[in-house]
């Protein structure tokens, strides 16, 4: 499954 | 990394720089609520735990542990270093009513139903409304240190520099963090009266205070 989220965003 | 979240997270260095400027220089932590920086701690842990299981760069691990500590070290200097400067009888934001509503919308809207994602998702929330107790303090006071205001006008713009960049991050890599996205919005949103006086005052070169 894709991640939306942003792993590289603090 | 683009230009609106790396000033976004200068921003929020600045910001953070600024606070302990205050607390130093005044040798005292008037003003500041110790309920919204206790709220950032618990944010910062909650969210930056995938430090040790997710490697990105080194800039986004020396940026987590340097939120961390720092975070912890504000902590450490109000409550034990100036804690006669911390008046608690006008820092009454029940922090409770922030902390439950933050679980269960982590519980229902998160990317994967794991501890580390709902935690983040968790982190998200609260740091969305961490604010709201500092907030809350500066109505009942109605005057703020010009320096405080300094602090909060350096972390609103944080939040509100990533929304920028989220525009840019859906146009360049057509991807969307809508968890991230709204709680952002909403966070800048909590700023909104705060930015108006601090425009039409501060800058102006008056003293920050709000209407009776």
């Amino acid at each position: 499954s894709v991640s939306l989220k942003f792993h590289d965003e603090l | 990394m683009n230009i609106f979240r790396f000033l976004g997270d200068l921003s929020h260095l600045a910001s953070i720089f600024i606070l302990l400027h205050k607390i130093q220089t005044t040798r005292s932590c008037r003003g500041i609520s110790f309920r919204t920086q206790a709220l950032y701690v618990v944010v910062f842990i909650a969210r930056y735990l995938d430090l040790f299981f997710r490697y990105v760069s080194l800039y986004n691990s020396a940026m987590k542990l340097f939120f961390i500590a720092s975070s912890c070290y504000i902590l450490y200097l109000m409550k034990i270093r100036y804690r006669p400067t911390h008046d608690p009888s006008i820092d009454t934001f029940r922090v409770e009513y922030l902390l439950a509503p933050c679980l269960i919308l982590a519980l229902i809207f998160n990317y994967k139903f794991n501890f580390a994602e709902v935690l983040w998702s968790f982190s998200i929330w609260l740091e969305a409304v961490a604010i709201l107790p500092q907030l809350f303090m500066l109505q009942r006071t109605g005057e703020a240190e010009n320096i405080t205001t300094h602090y909060l006008a350096a972390l609103g713009a944080y939040r509100a520099l990533y929304i920028p960049n989220w525009i840019y991050r859906y146009f360049t890599e057509g991807l969307v963090d809508p968890i991230a996205v709204t709680a952002g919005i909403v966070q800048t949103g909590l700023y909104l009266d705060f930015f108006y006086v601090y425009f039409t005052k501060v800058l102006q070169g008056q003293k920050f205070e709000l209407p009776a």
